[in-house]
């Protein structure tokens, strides 16, 4: 599964990921 | 902490000596924000404990489009409550001698 970076200006990175499947349904 | 319908977690193990730690945060509940949101999947991002503030960070991620004005204080709120439980986790096991 495709991932991608983002760059705020102020420097930080945020990569944008597929959200854990296994983790939501462990509520 | 209070169900934001934004979810943050470690995105890495914590070893409790780390300022800066990786989390991963995603929408769980999109009828929490106020605004339209896209569902753009989970963001990872690192996070300094002890220098950063969690709503400077969630108005990046309002400035970087993936999240509206109106819900930066939602995402905030959320950063903010795991980065308190990072917190108590650490000064527990601290005190405990662990």
């Amino acid at each position: 599964s495709a991932t991608a970076q983002v760059v705020h200006s102020a420097g930080r990175r945020f990569i944008v990921s597929p959200v854990p499947e296994a983790r939501l349904k462990e509520q | 902490a209070e169900d934001t319908g934004v979810r943050v977690e470690l995105n890495e193990e914590d070893d409790g000596t780390k300022s800066s730690i990786g989390l991963k945060l995603w929408v769980e509940d999109p009828k929490k924000l106020k605004g339209k949101y896209k569902d753009t999947g989970a963001i990872e991002f690192t996070f300094d404990l002890v220098n950063e503030v969690p709503e400077v960070v969630a108005q990046e991620m309002v400035d970087s489009g993936f999240f509206l004005d109106c819900d930066v204080k939602i995402v905030g709120k959320s950063i903010r409550d795991r980065v308190a439980l990072i917190n108590w986790k650490r000064a527990r096991t601290v005190s405990t001698g662990n």
